[in-house]
């Protein structure tokens, strides 16, 4: 029934619960956590060094960015973690073996204009969306 | 390789940085041009001669340059790119737009792409009593990629002052497009754009080609080119390279070219790799 459903309900979050405190002690959040933990890190694409000159005109290259690190509980707040990567990890703490972690990946991205030559030598000026990564969080 | 971090290797644990195998740059190279969207690393033919000096561009370039230099502004929130302050011809003539004009930063706006076509025909025709002096442009709009729709398009060539010769004269330089062609008669012509300069006037000047570069997109094979002539205000016809405009075979940073806006106006899907 109805009630009883709900019983079992409140009996398995409040397990859920206990288990998510037990692991929180042991996983306690310091400083080695920090320098593994999900941001962003810098990474320059040189159209330069790809040798491109010739018809890439603007930019030389582009700061291009990217996320890595761990998305483990606890999620602090300057991961910028999803509501749904918290219940994601809850989830992934109860059957490790199955569910994988949330992802490290961009939350912010900003778009980069490339001026560039065609095979007919005339000049293309294009915005690219979502190139360069601003901002990394837990999904 | 390729990418390098902007510092110094930062704290990426268990990451290490080192130097590309060739065929390793050449997977990211097509990696990279797979995120701009290009089927093949472009191939742009080396330039004629007489080469610009080094660091220097051909208008086309040139002016496409100052509208990235535009937009990059415009990102980093220093808005004002076209405030004006720039030299304005001498007197009596009329200010001729700066490269590029106001116009085209709200058009650089809502752009989506922007792209500069090179003259590839460009000669005088002789004058015979039927047939006027006239230039002929045509630039190549067939390669533009599907769902890209032309928002605007200016046909853009310098002139320069010839006080000496027309003093005190006014042109009227009209712009047309090439319906059809003939091989013994002139060609049929429906008139785009005409505009009245004094023969002192300097710069450049723009000409709204919109509606023909939509049609040439849409139907290639109807692309038979411009054709621009000059006749003085008494309707007598001028020699173009008398009147001052630029073309092919003038300096560099002075040749004509066309320059189109265009807008995604569809959705684009990734294709699987």
């Amino acid at each position: 029934s109805a009630t009883s459903r709900r019983k079992q309900q409140n009996r398995n979050r409040s397990t859920q619960a206990q288990d998510v405190s037990r692991v929180s002690t042991v996983t306690d959040y310091n400083s080695s956590d920090l320098k593994t933990a999900c941001r962003k890190h810098e990474l320059y694409v040189s159209f330069q060094d790809l040798g491109w000159q010739d018809w890439i005109i603007a930019p030389k290259g582009y700061a291009a960015n990217y996320c890595d690190g761990e998305c483990s509980f606890p999620l602090n707040a300057h991961m910028n973690a999803t509501n749904h990567a918290i219940v994601q990890t809850l989830v992934h703490l109860m059957n490790p073996d199955y569910v994988p972690k949330p992802c490290c990946a961009p939350t912010k991205l900003n778009a980069i204009s490339v001026l560039y030559f065609d095979d007919n030598s005339n000049v293309i000026l294009k915005k690219y969306r979502n190139m360069v990564v601003r901002a990394c969080g837990c999904h | 390789g390729a990418c390098r971090p902007a510092e110094p290797p930062p704290a990426a644990p268990g990451f290490l940085y080192r130097r590309l195998k060739s065929h390793e740059k050449r997977e990211m190279q097509r990696e990279i041009l797979s995120v701009l969207g290009l089927p093949h690393r472009p191939r742009p033919p080396p330039r004629e001669p007489p080469a610009p000096p080094p660091g220097r561009l051909p208008a086309a370039p040139r002016f496409m340059l100052d509208l990235y230099h535009a937009l990059a502004e415009g990102a980093e929130g220093t808005a004002g790119a076209e405030t004006g302050g720039r030299p304005q011809p001498p007197a009596p003539a009329p200010p001729l737009p700066p490269v590029p004009s106001a116009q085209d930063s709200a058009f650089l706006n809502d752009a989506d792409m922007v792209m500069s076509f090179v003259n590839l025909v460009e000669y005088d025709k002789e004058f015979t009593p039927h047939q006027q002096h006239h230039k002929e442009f045509k630039f190549n709009l067939s390669q533009i990629p599907e769902g890209e729709a032309v928002t605007a398009a200016e046909f853009r060539i310098y002139k320069d002052c010839v006080v000496e010769s027309f003093k005190n004269q006014t042109f009227l330089i009209s712009i047309y497009q090439v319906l059809q062609e003939h091989p013994n008669r002139a060609s049929d012509l429906f008139l785009l754009d005409t505009r009245a300069v004094w023969a002192s006037e300097e710069g450049w000047l723009e000409f709204d080609v919109t509606a023909t570069s939509n049609m040439w997109v849409m139907n290639p094979q109807h692309n038979m080119g411009l054709q621009l002539s000059v006749v003085t205000r008494d309707g007598f016809s001028v020699n173009p390279r008398e009147a001052g405009l630029i073309g092919r075979d003038g300096p560099y940073d002075k040749q004509p070219f066309m320059v189109a806006f265009f807008k995604v106006s569809e959705v684009h899907i990734r294709t699987t790799r």
